[in-house]
């Protein structure tokens, strides 16, 4: 998958790919004070293309630990728990699921917005793909607003970023493709040569996507990210990212 | 139609020298509507005059529209009139020697349509009768039962099933219910949306042996399909001006139920009843899941309960009730009322208590054989009793096993309490019967489902607001949608699931379906129309039922004679006149009404050795009351007697 965050401060986009195995769960937002853990499960291409896997999120859960509630949205199904009763949609139903204040909006095969207590929301895009496609396969979207409410202990592949770094960017410069120059970022104590390019925004635009432009981050954000992109591997859907 | 040349050919006359040429069956089935036709071919190859009888079994919440015969080419005709008139008309020119009505059967859920004609030698007779009904959806499929029992070998024997369903067929499955000398004759092709199931037995596969002239033909012919709904909870289909909302989620956990059993241990329910009621019980109470509370209640002329309140279904408080169960012997009188009191009186209890989870369903399970005997014997006193005393919240079910008890006062009972009732035979099958009625009702996935739909663009809705929905059952509301104005239509679902409130929203395009529909050759294309019609009249009457004052019931039977007329249908209130084309003779097809005591005893496959072979009782001018054990004549003469002069029966 490809990650996109938006600084609001800086005004620029950072972007950066984590590639993994299928099966394999990224977090993406853990934390612990407000009880919200948001993570991702991979899933994979149907074939290699170029010798490479690709992977997409297949599935993401929501677990508001404070509410006891969890939420599991896959490429089939969009499914609230609580203890041990679910309720369950398909991505072919438009309607809602109210539990103890949290909303969960499906727009039929479009769409998952999960709202929180009006203060916090979520919203998961369906990409469906043919299905006869030789390689893609169906996976998922996530967006989370810069306004959510998280503690200052929120961590995760993007929770991390709710505290937003400083970045400096500078000696824009051509690169090896001449439509992609090369800058310097200054990040948490790094330097990096950072790409210019263009990632997709599909939340006005579900088929063709709005173009974003945004500094790419080699190496799976390595230095970007707090640590390594691997300490964001979590055993459960719903587990909280442990301190490394 | 009429008689083939094509028809003559191969004997297979019996003894009597009857001999069918053909006995087809003809049903399309459309979006959960079934059109069926029933045709029967015979001659009486005799040299003296004999009776024809055509007697098929007929579903009974299905509705006759049209009936035909044709001897030796005259060709008599139907047409539905309101019941007085029909009668009257009736007694201006009486067909002689001929008879034809609808009579109650000794059959679960089904009634006999009986033509009998006194037929000169050598004559041919076609019989042909359409009916439709709509399918209801039951422990996670449709189950259309044709009863085939043409009597004796017919030279063409066949049925044919179209099956045409919008939503996609998700399966379709033909059981061998006729019997293993059948196994492999029956086709079934299935595409995506259509399937054919088609039956087409030779002379020689129908002997019973391969030497015998009588026919192994004899039973039910059942077709078993369901729908894709895996991917959506609901189903709008709009055509010709009117909408079709099916609603069958299944993702859900069921809700958990608050069951209170009464059992009925009267000396009456001694012997096989109760040891099959027993049988039944012990897997009922072992399916009651973790999160249910329950109790049971016994009765005869007294009152016991196994616990005084409700407790958790855990393992070993199941074990105890089924060991209490076991060990329960029946003696005494009945007393109904006692008991329905002390079950709801438990109910309160647990809620007042404040034991029971908000979101769960509570529910009383009544299992009964006969009338009440001791306390309250007034069946009118016992209804107020339950209706003003039972939470608004909780639903009745009641189970009538055999013929001794008053069905109508449990339906009754039940539909004015939110539930439903279901009659069980008092032999082999009990336990199984009861069995396959509590499945239906033990998994509650949602309870206060209301449909929504924009006022102003719709009209005449169907029932729109349900206590619950049981999983593998389906909910259908219909109405008519203002087309000409109306490009969508939207629909809001609200319910209560296990965890959570749900609001789903469907948006049907009012023109979705004309290009599927176009194609399809077999499809009606009134078919929303007659299936809205049909929820109507079924509700209608449900209404009339428990009318509380003679004037509303009066409003609502003009309503279903009304709609009886428009729509061409045979109904309580309506008769099927049949005539000769030069109008001189004529027969009249009463439906029969519901009466105290039913018609059977207690056990399926009574033999009708002593049936009548004459015209039915009730057709003649003075209808003499009869030995009750004649199967066929204790609802015919009560028809007569009874209801001869008054339109509604109010």
């Amino acid at each position: 998958p490809h990650f996109i965050i938006h600084l609001l401060k800086s005004q620029e986009n950072i972007c950066f790919n984590i590639d993994s195995e299928p099966g394999k769960i990224l977090n993406l937002v853990s934390d612990p004070d407000s009880g919200i853990v948001v993570n991702g499960q991979l899933i994979g291409a149907k074939k290699h293309e170029n010798k490479k896997l690709s992977t997409y999120f297949g599935k993401i859960g929501f677990y508001f630990k404070n509410k006891g509630l969890k939420v599991e949205i896959s490429t089939e199904m969009i499914t609230l728990k609580d203890g041990s009763y679910s309720t369950a949609l398909s991505w072919s139903d438009t309607g809602s699921i109210i539990r103890k204040r949290l909303l969960v909006s499906v727009k039929k095969d479009r769409s998952v917005t999960i709202t929180m207590d009006t203060e916090m929301s979520f919203m998961v895009l369906l990409h469906r793909v043919w299905k006869n496609h030789p390689v893609n396969v169906d996976f998922l979207g996530i967006y989370i607003p810069p306004t959510n409410r998280f503690s200052p202990s929120a961590h995760g592949l993007i929770g991390q970023f709710m505290s937003e770094p400083e970045v400096h960017i500078y000696n824009e410069r051509p690169g090896q493709d001449p439509e992609k120059p090369e800058a310097t970022m200054e990040v948490k104590g790094h330097k990096l040569t950072v790409t210019s390019g263009l990632q997709k925004d599909y939340r006005t635009d579900q088929v063709f996507g709005t173009n974003v432009h945004c500094w790419f981050v080699h190496n799976s954000g390595k230095g970007f990210i707090d640590g390594h992109y691997k300490d964001y591997l979590v055993p459960h859907l719903y587990s909280f990212l442990k301190n490394p | 139609s009429t008689l083939n040349d094509e028809d003559s050919g191969e004997l297979v006359a019996g003894d009597d020298k009857i001999s069918i040429y053909s006995y087809k069956v003809q049903s399309t089935i459309m979006s959960r509507l079934v059109d069926t036709m029933i045709q029967s071919k015979v001659e009486n190859k005799a040299k003296h005059a004999q009776n024809l009888v055509f007697d098929v079994q007929i579903p009974k919440g299905a509705f006759i529209h049209n009936f035909t015969m044709n001897i030796n080419g005259i060709t008599f005709t139907s047409s539905i009139r309101e019941k007085s008139a029909a009668r009257q008309q009736y007694a201006q020119a009486r067909a002689k020697g001929k008879a034809a009505g609808i009579v109650r059967s000794n059959a679960l859920d089904m009634e006999n349509f009986k033509a009998e004609l006194n037929v000169p030698g050598g004559m041919k007779v076609q019989f042909e009768i359409h009916y439709q009904e709509v399918m209801r959806r039951k422990l996670g499929s449709y189950e259309y039962v044709i009863p085939l029992q043409p009597g004796r070998l017919a030279k063409h024997l066949e049925v044919d099933v179209r099956i045409i369903e919008p939503q996609g067929l998700r399966y379709v499955h033909v059981p061998n219910s006729l019997g293993d000398h059948f196994a492999g004759i029956t086709t079934i092709t299935k595409g995506e949306k259509k399937a054919h199931v088609s039956f087409k037995p030779t002379v020689a596969q129908q002997r019973k042996c391969p030497t015998c002239s009588t026919t192994a033909v004899d039973g039910n012919f059942v077709v078993m399909y369901d729908v894709h709904r895996e991917t959506k909870a609901g189903e709008l289909e709009i055509f010709n001006g009117y909408f079709i909302h099916y609603f069958a989620p299944d993702n859900l956990d069921p809700l958990p139920k608050n069951i209170l059993f009464v059992i009925d241990v009267s000396g009456s329910m001694w012997g096989l009843k109760m040891k099959q009621t027993v049988e039944a019980m012990k897997t009922i109470l072992g399916d009651l899941r973790s999160d249910d509370h329950f109790s049971v209640v016994d009765f005869n002329h007294n009152v016991r309960t196994w616990r005084d309140d409700l407790v958790a279904a855990t393992a070993r408080q199941k074990e105890d009730a089924k060991k209490y169960i076991q060990e329960i012997h029946p003696n005494g009188g009945t007393n109904i009322n006692e008991a329905l009191l002390r079950a709801i009186f438990i109910l309160k209890e647990a809620s007042n208590m404040g034991m029971l989870d908000p979101n769960s369903v509570s529910m009383i399970i009544l299992v009964s054989d006969g009338d009440p005997t001791v306390g309250e014997l007034k069946l009118t006193k016992i209804q107020k009793n339950v209706k003003q005393n039972i939470p608004e919240d909780v639903s009745l079910f009641s189970l009538g096993i055999g013929f001794d008890v008053d069905y109508d006062f449990l339906d009754r009972l039940a539909h004015e309490n939110h539930g439903m009732a279901q009659r069980i035979f008092g032999n082999q099958e009990t336990s199984s019967q009861m069995k396959k009625f509590y499945n239906q009702v033990s998994t509650p996935l949602l309870k206060k489902v209301e449909f929504n739909y924009p006022q102003g663009s719709v009209s005449d809705v169907t029932q729109n607001s349900f206590d619950n929905y049981f999983g593998g059952s389906e909910i259908v509301v219909a109405g008519k949608v203002d087309a000409n104005n109306v490009q969508h239509l939207q629909s809001i679902i609200t319910a209560t699931s296990s965890n959570a409130e749900l609001v789903l929203e469907t948006l049907a395009d009012v023109e979705g379906l004309d290009d599927f529909l176009k194609k399809e050759p077999h499809a009606d294309p009134k078919f929303t129309e007659k299936l809205w019609a049909y929820l109507t009249i079924n509700q209608l009457l449900a209404e009339r039922n428990l009318a509380p004052t003679a004037a509303l019931k009066r409003n609502i039977t003009r309503s279903i004679l009304q709609m009886s007329l428009d729509h061409h249908i045979v109904t309580p209130f309506t008769a099927m006149l049949i005539e000769n084309p030069e109008r001189n003779e004529r027969m009249l097809a009463d439906s029969p009404q519901d009466q105290k005591t039913g018609c059977c005893p207690g056990t399926l496959g009574v033999a009708s050795n002593g049936l009548d072979k004459s015209i039915p009782s009730w057709a003649k001018p003075t209808p003499t009351a009869k030995h009750p054990s004649d199967v066929f004549k204790g609802p015919i003469v009560s028809t007569v007697s009874t209801h001869i002069t008054s339109v509604d029966n109010d």
